[in-house]
This record gives structure tokens, C-alpha cells and sequence, in this order.
């Protein structure tokens, strides 16, 4: 097993510390219209290091940033972390435990942390293209987005190969 | 770099097809390069036959047929480029039970060297699922992850699903 | 009640003859995937008067015709039948009962009829004006098509208000 | 005719907030003109707030609320501008059990004047129609009608659906 939880804080609708504990095998998740399970894989996407909103169904990153309610105010930074077993050490860092933070501040201020020391995004990602996830364009695959898999132009398709080249 | 988009090629067409007689218990696929001399730019056609149909455009299938189909490449992307995570949410959405079963066998398999997270409104799947997390909204606007402990019988279970729910 | 019955003969995966009786109220159509459910749907916009084989999940109009399988030859002609309740005289025909069919030959040939006599396409869709579905272009919502309701352009949005007023 | 757009959208904007408020339980939605000085050219935004959330646009909404949101567009429409007979294809595939529940009360209610013929993959839709037609591929590739009865008892029910899946 790589994952050995994702933790959140302040990202979309999490205001509370949320610690999703991963384990081996098929972990499901399940719950209501609007509850906030998509907002959990967006979170993964984020701390991996997806710079685009619109990937997150957002408009602005700030978006991300848990926004209040109509009894709760807003938060002002966004934290997500995930943490890694690394006892085989296939990520090139000399801890059997790895842990990536992504922070971003409603000033607009980010910050990555790789166990704790600040880092730039660059070595951040550089992580993950070993761990194989980076290059794997579809170890996420988002809601309603498994038929534009099959759907896209030719063009595009060849683009699908291509990154598995 | 030609010769690496041809390997991928070839080695996807083949899991593809394996993967598509599995989820639909026979038929046939194929991959078409739409110009085959000019492999760097060409674009590629997708073709699948569901047994006892005809082979035809992927255009023309059921929306679960194509669903289905679409899981195939992903899976077959998956076996040509591993990721030792997979998050999946929602993909199950347009299929009927049988063919989500089918498609929990094959998750089943493919856990064994991958972790999967996967949202879903579909009892099966989550009956499928080593472990269950539910997410609650009781405070409008506040999701919270809760653990459901996973029994032995599928009526406790589907309890527990509605209390989520 | 309107529609009293759809009948479909070598529509799609329809070869043999397939009357669909309507009643008043919710009539509800269940299958495994790719069963022929969401034929029924095309059959009804089809004889409803949609020249857009796109919109019928078609490339040309020549493949709602039944094309065949593994044991079973294909055919020549595709026919549905749309047959209304006209008590209330509110369509412009003088009979209780009115009988809306449309064929398609592999020759390419249209006929449309209306109590089994031939009439011209624009005198087909007079009628279907006069009963308000020609007029609400949202009385045939098809599959995976909700979503986009919402997902369109400002622009093609407006178009959907233009309709109405 | 700029008249009449402003009637239309008026018209709709009321039974849209009204159809909203039913299938969520409360909140409020927005339609606003881009360009209220150009009616003719405006291109069209929505928003949306479920109940206890922040009003957003509604690309910020879970992939359920937006299709409960499409649909309360749509029975707006049907509304302001109704037809005899709606044929809706697997408008529920998003929606949890509770909001399919609130769907079919709102089918129920609409029923009264309009023919529905609803195509689902979902147990609570099909057991709130008063007919119930299965179809089956028995023989590869060719599609039959079944008119199941619709029990007294959900059990039977769910036996003749699995029947027929
Ligand atoms: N920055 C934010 N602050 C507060 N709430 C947010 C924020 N971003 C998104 N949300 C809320 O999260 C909700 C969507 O959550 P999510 O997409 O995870 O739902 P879901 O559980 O996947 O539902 P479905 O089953 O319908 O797909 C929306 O109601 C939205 O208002
Ligand atoms: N002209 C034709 N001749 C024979 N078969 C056809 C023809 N056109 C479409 N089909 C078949 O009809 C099937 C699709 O049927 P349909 O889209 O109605 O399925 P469905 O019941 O709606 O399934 P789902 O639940 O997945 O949406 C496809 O397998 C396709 O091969
Ligand atoms: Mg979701
Ligand atoms: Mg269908």
C-alpha cells in the first residue's frame, strides 16, 4: 500500500481536521447528494499538484478555500496532506514516511511542505512522477468524466496513448 | 519515440480487448489508427462489438454499453501503466447491477497490487469494498467522514447505508 | 391521455413488431444495458419528425434501420407508428383516432403517413405543432442529455428561453 | 418579441425558484441576465443555493444537485410552456435514494395532465409508475417488450426487475 491517509482542513466543504484513513485493497465511500464526496478526491488531485481550478470544479483557487455557511464563517487557508508509506523507499526521500502538505492562503500565498520543510511545487511533483502516480493521467478519474474517455476527437484520443508511451 | 507510440499502441489494443471480454463476457473490440503511415499524427478510431451484436462505432452503443467499454480502456490503461493508486468516483453511474458485479470482480482482481478509492451511490459496489466510509452533512454545509465498520450480512449493511443516506 | 400507443417494426434492435401501450399517468421502461430502452426513445423522436441522425445516436439515418447480428439478417425497412387519442378534436383531423407512421427504406426512400395516407414531412410535423410537443423541444429529455440543460453556454442558454416565449 | 423574451423569462425564473425549493427542500436559485440592457443578445447565468449553503454558481455544485437543479429547469419549462406527453431517459442516474423519492412525488404530481414515459435504472422510480414495461435482449441483439404487472408488494417487484435484468 502507497497511501496511508489523506487529511483536510479547510478545503472546500471540510472547515474541520478530516483524517481519511486509506488501507490496501477497495475503500468506498458513500454518502448523499452534496455531501462532500467528490470534494475528498478534489483534495487528492490538489495536494498532487493540479494548478488548474477548473479541474477542481472551481473558478479561482480561492474557490477551494472553505467559503462559510449560513451559520459557520469562512476560513482563510486551505490544507490538505497526504502521507505516504515509503519503507521500500521508491520515493527519493530517506524516511519510511513520507508526508506532502499543500496549503494555500486566501491572500493568495501557497505553501508545499515535504515532511514539514518548506519545498518548491517542482520537487513536490518530482515526488509523486516516482511513485508513478505523475505519470499515470488517469489515476483519478473524476465524476461524469469516464465517458469523455471513450468521447474525445481522435486527436485527442492519441493524446491518451501517448502519455502511456 | 515512433516506435514507443506503436509499442503502447499495440500493447493497449491487446489489454483492451481483454479487459472488454471480461466486463462483457465476450465480444470484441478494435483500435484503428486513422493514418497508419503518419503514426505521429494520426488519430485513433475506436470500434467494440458486445456479443452477439455487431461491430460498430462506439458512437452507436447504450450509454451503459459505453460506460462499460470506457471502463475497459481505463482498466487496460491501468495494466500498461500501473498506478499504485486509483481513485474512482462515480464510474458505475450509468450501469445495471449485473454489469457493476462484473465490474467489482475486476476492481477485486486489480486490488491486490493497487489501492482503490472509489465513490458511489451503488450498494453493490460498496458491498464490494474492504472498507466503508460514509460522508454526512448534519451541519448544512459541514461534511464529516465517518467509518462504517463493514458486517457479515448485506441487510445490516444496507441499514447502515441509509443511515447515511 | 395523448399517445396511446408506439409501435415499433425493424426500428433499430427492433425487428419484429413491438407495440408499446401508453396510459395516462407514469409508464416506467427497465432492462439491462444496452437492451434497446433508449431505442424506443430515438423511435419516438424519429417518427415525432428528427431529421438529425446525430441526435438519434446515428451517423446517417440509414443506420436506424435493423442492421442484423450474428443470427439474424438485417432488413429493409425501418416503420414506427404513433398512434393519438383525438376525442377533443384538437388535432386537425377529423377522426377520434390518429395514426402517425414514418418509414425509412435502405434505398434511402421516406414515406410519411397519416391514416395510411402519404403525406409530406411538413404536413406531419403540422400536427405534432398543434399538439404543444412540437412546440416544447424539452417533451424528449434523452440519456445523459440532463446535465448539459445547465451546462451550456450564456448564449445557447437564452435559446433555451427564445423556445418558450 | 423583446416583450415576450421578458415574460418568458420572468415566467420561468418564478417556477424555476419554485420547483427548486421543492426538490431541495428550501434554498433559493437566481437567474440573471448578462446583459439586461440587450435583451435580445443577453446570454443567461444561474445560480443556486441549496438549503444551509453559500448561492454559487451552479458549476460549483456536486454532480446530484446539479442534476437536480437541471431538472427543476426543466419541470419550469414544463410549466410555463406544457406538453401532453414527456419522455425522460435516466434523468435519476445522479440522485440519491431521498432525492429520487422527491423526483417521483413531483412526476406524481405533474402526471395528473401529462403522459410520462420515464426509462431508469432505479427501483424507486420504477415502483412509483403505474405501468411497468421491462425489455429483454433473450435472443442477442434483438430487443423485446414485456409488460410486467406492478405488484402490491415491492418484493415481487424487485423480483420481476430482476427478471428481466
Ligand atoms: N469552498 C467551499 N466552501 C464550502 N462549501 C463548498 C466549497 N466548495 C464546494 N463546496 C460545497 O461542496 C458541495 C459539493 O460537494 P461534492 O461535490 O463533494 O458532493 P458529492 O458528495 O460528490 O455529491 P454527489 O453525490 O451529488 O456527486 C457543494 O454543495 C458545494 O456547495
Ligand atoms: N440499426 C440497428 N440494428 C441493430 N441493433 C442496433 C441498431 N441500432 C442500435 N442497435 C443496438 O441497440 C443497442 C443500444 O440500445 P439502447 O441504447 O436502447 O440501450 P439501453 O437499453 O438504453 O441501455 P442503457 O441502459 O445502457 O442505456 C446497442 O447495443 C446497439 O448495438
Ligand atoms: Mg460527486
Ligand atoms: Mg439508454
Amino acid at each position: 500500500a502507497l497511501i496511508k491517509r489523506v487529511e483536510l482542513l479547510g478545503f472546500k466543504s471540510f472547515p474541520e481536521r478530516t483524517v481519511v484513513d486509506f488501507s490496501a485493497g477497495i475503500s468506498a465511500v458513500v454518502g448523499p447528494n452534496g455531501c462532500g464526496k467528490s470534494n475528498v478526491v478534489d483534495a487528492v488531485r490538489w495536494v498532487l499538484g493540479e494548478q488548474n481550478p477548473r479541474a477542481l470544479r472551481a473558478e479561482r483557487m480561492e474557490d477551494v478555500i472553505f467559503g462559510g455557511t449560513e451559520s459557520r464563517s469562512r476560513v482563510s487557508v486551505a490544507e490538505v496532506t497526504l502521507v505516504m508509506d515509503n519503507h521500500d523507499r521508491s520515493l527519493p526521500v530517506d524516511v519510511s514516511e513520507v508526508e506532502v502538505r499543500r496549503r494555500l492562503y486566501r491572500s493568495g500565498e501557497s505553501e508545499y511542505l515535504v515532511n514539514r520543510q518548506v519545498v518548491r511545487l517542482r520537487d513536490m511533483r518530482e515526488i509523486f512522477l516516482d511513485t508513478g502516480v505523475g505519470k499515470n493521467a488517469y489515476s483519478v478519474m473524476e465524476q461524469g468524466r469516464i465517458d469523455l474517455l471513450l468521447a474525445a476527437k481522435p486527436e485527442e484520443r492519441r493524446q491518451v496513448f501517448e502519455e502511456a508511451a | 519515440s515512433s516506435t514507443l507510440f506503436r509499442q503502447a499502441f499495440d500493447d493497449i489494443r491487446t489489454e483492451f480487448q481483454a479487459m472488454f471480454r471480461r466486463l462483457f463476457g465476450g465480444g470484441r473490440t478494435e483500435l484503428k489508427l486513422t493514418d497508419p503511415d503518419a503514426l505521429l499524427e494520426s488519430g485513433i478510431e475506436f470500434y467494440a462489438q458486445p456479443p452477439g451484436k455487431k461491430l460498430e462505432n462506439i458512437t452507436l452503443l447504450s450509454g451503459g454499453e459505453r460506460a462499460l467499454t470506457a471502463v475497459s480502456l481505463l482498466f487496460a490503461l491501468y495494466r500498461v501503466r500501473p498506478s499504485p493508486f486509483c481513485i474512482l468516483d462515480e464510474i458505475d453511474a450509468a450501469l445495471d447491477d449485473e454489469n457493476v458485479g462484473r465490474l467489482v470482480e475486476l476492481l477485486t482482481e486489480f486490488s491486490a497490487d493497487t489501492q482503490f478509492l472509489v465513490v458511489t451511490h451503488n450498494k453493490r459496489t460498496a458491498a464490494g469494498a474492504s472498507h466503508l466510509f460514509g460522508i454526512t452533512m448534519e451541519e448544512q454545509g459541514v461534511s464529516r467522514l465517518v467509518t462504517l465498520r463493514l458486517p457479515a450480512s448485506e441487510r445490516a449493511e444496507e441499514r447502515e447505508l441509509a443511515e447515511v443516506h
